[in-house]
């Protein structure tokens, strides 16, 4: 807990007095500690501790009695500040079929959560497609038929064809069934994959989405900005999807993610089941990655 | 930079920022780079390459356990596959049984994942593709039963070599934690004696989490090795010191790629050289 590791480092120096002005820069250390143990890049928790020595040298922490709660409700509301400053809800066509595109590596729960949003949005009264846009995983296809079966909503797939063509002709298909929202669920991929962030690239342009959602595991580590902004410079992300958050994974990727590419985090994951899926709430997450 | 670099306060500086991006954890960088800095006053080093060079040696040395490849000394040799989710455990077991038929070995797949939508389907395609055989249960039915008849099957039909698939489980969810004891009981009542080998699947992409994986995953169902996957990532994989300096347990074999043959036994120096680039 970021305030007990706070309050222990004061409690002993306090011990002679009130605080120093080194003795704020040891706090500051052990808030960088704390955010890289939550997997918060180097650069995101470096920057975020400038954010708040800035603040903490105006804030009279050296006359306060209580400068370890004083720090950490900085930290916090900085951090609240920082996360919450986004559009976070998912912005639709007025013309539809509006297009949600799902992007991300490998295993980050794209299939799982392409269901979660359609089942979310069909509770709301907006009608789904989903198409199956992944060639390349053993039974892909099968696993968003199962799981559009589950939710009894219609599965467009074209087994190992072009995936660029499917999308368009997904979105051609949902057009002419009237159908509102088309959720295209596309192949795990490395950002340094030319290829298929090409293939990617060309179904973007066809299926020209409302929101191209960057589907990220909570515990991935250091490198989870720089992955993030391989797929936001060739796609142009409009939102983060932050998935397994039901784990005790401190997310601290999530902020890496926001800082570097600005896109909204937008919905969280918290378990296996289609309804598992939250709202982004920025104090939670806020608390969770300061621990 | 060249090893004729000088060991300065910016070297240190910008070793220690290495070893962080590669996801060795705050805990495991400063314990290596003391130990480096304490080393390098006590024997004069002046360049920083004597630095990197002691650190890859060092690195090599902790990381080169016993016990990492599976051999198939016992007939069925039976492999318990297990990890949180979305981590290649699937795909991983599809590899390791394409290296043991293209050794002429019988190889038996067991679906132990019954929960995740088309998850027999997958291993099916695998087995297929490796030249195994396949035993599957009703989607949604008991994992454990599938298991126990797996390896019953196995057994009589005198395979090599058998593969448990389980479902990914994080590790603080106590329900599918137990779930796993059972399977893991059920193993050892079909077989008679502990699997062979448990195998923890990792996915290199992961951050500190990783730790609490291995030692939670450790503690229901103990661990012969890990298998490091997606190294073919930008990621590193630099957790997986803290888990072995944890856990004390071997990587066994790392993930490179989708393909069926991206798959390879682990070499220590091979790792330790990438962690820097
Ligand atoms: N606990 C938990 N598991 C999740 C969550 N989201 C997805 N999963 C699981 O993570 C695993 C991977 O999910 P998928 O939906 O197959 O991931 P993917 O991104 O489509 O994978 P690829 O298509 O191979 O890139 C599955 O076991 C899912 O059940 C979540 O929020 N919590
Ligand atoms: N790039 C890369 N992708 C991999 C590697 N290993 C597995 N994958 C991919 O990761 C994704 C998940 O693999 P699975 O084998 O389904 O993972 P799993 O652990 O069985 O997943 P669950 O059963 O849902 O928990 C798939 O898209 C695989 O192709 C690897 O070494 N490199
Ligand atoms: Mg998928
Ligand atoms: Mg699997």
């Amino acid at each position: 807990q970021l305030s007990d590791r706070l309050g222990a480092l004061f409690s002993r120096l306090t011990g002679r007095g009130r605080l120093s002005e080194s003795d704020v820069t040891e706090a500051l250390r052990e808030i960088r500690v704390a955010l890289l143990e939550a997997d918060v890049s180097l650069s995101s928790a470096k920057s975020f501790v400038a954010r708040v020595k800035e603040r903490a040298l105006g804030a009279d922490i050296l006359e306060s009695l209580t400068p370890a709660q004083t720090i950490v409700s900085i930290c916090h509301e900085e951090l609240v500040a920082l996360l919450g400053g986004a559009e976070a809800r998912l912005q639709f066509s007025d013309a539809p079929p509006s297009v949600i595109l799902l992007v991300g590596l490998q295993g980050s729960g794209k299939t799982t959560h392409a269901g979660k949003i359609a089942l979310r949005l069909k509770e709301q009264g907006r009608r789904s497609l989903l198409v199956a846009a992944d060639i390349y995983r053993p039974a892909a296809i099968a696993q968003l038929q199962r799981l559009g079966e589950q939710i009894d909503l219609p599965v467009f797939e074209r087994g190992t064809a072009d995936p660029v063509e499917t999308a368009r002709l997904g979105v051609a298909e949902a057009k002419r069934l009237g159908i509102s929202t088309v959720i295209i669920d596309t192949a795990g991929r490395l950002q340094i994959d030319d290829a298929l962030m090409t293939e990617l690239e060309r179904i973007r342009a066809v299926t020209k989405p409302h929101e191209v959602l960057f589907v990220a595991d909570a515990m991935t580590g250091q490198e989870a900005a720089n992955v993030a902004d391989g797929f936001h410079r060739r796609l142009g992300i409009t939102g983060i999807v932050l998935t397994k958050m039901d784990g005790d994974t401190r997310g601290g990727a999530a902020l890496s993610i926001f800082e570097r590419t600005g896109a909204p985090i937008k919905l969280i994951g918290v378990g296996e089941k289609l309804s598992a899926l939250e709202a982004f709430y920025p104090d939670r997450l806020a608390s969770r990655i300061l621990g | 930079g060249g090893s004729e670099r000088p060991l300065d306060a910016e070297f240190w500086e910008e070793f220690e920022e290495a070893l962080l991006a590669a996801d060795l954890g705050v805990g495991t960088s400063e314990r290596i780079l003391e130990g480096l800095k304490t080393v390098a006053r006590q024997e004069g080093w002046r360049s920083a390459g004597q630095a990197v060079e002691r650190f890859r040696r060092d690195v090599e040395r902790f990381l080169d356990l016993p016990g990492a490849p599976i051999l198939l000394d016992r007939k069925p040799t039976v492999v318990l596959v297990v990890g949180v989710n979305g981590t290649g455990k699937t795909t991983s077991i599809g590899k390791l049984a394409a290296r043991y038929t293209a050794q002429g070995k019988s190889v038996l797949l067991v679906a132990g994942d019954t929960f995740r939508a088309a998850a027999a389907d997958q291993l099916a395609i695998w087995a297929e593709r490796s030249g195994s055989q396949i035993v599957r249960g009703p989607e949604n039915g008991d994992p454990a039963a599938v298991v126990f008849d797996g390896i019953t099957a196995g057994i009589a039909r005198g395979v090599d070599l058998i593969f448990v698939d389980t479902a990914g489980r994080l590790q603080t969810k106590n329900n599918l934690m137990e779930e796993l004891k059972k399977i893991r009981r059920v193993t050892e009542r079909a077989l008679g004696r502990a699997p062979d080998r448990t195998l923890l699947v990792v996915d290199a992409t992961t951050g500190q989490n990783a730790i609490s994986q291995a030692m939670l995953f450790n503690e229901v169902t103990p661990l012969d090795g890990l298998i490091v996957t997606k190294l073919d990532s930008t990621a590193k994989g630099g957790v997986v010191l803290g888990i072995v300096e944890r856990i004390e347990r071997p990587i066994s074999y790392v993930g490179l790629g989708e393909a069926i043959d991206q798959l390879e036994p682990f070499d220590a120096r091979e790792f330790v050289a990438t962690l820097f680039d």
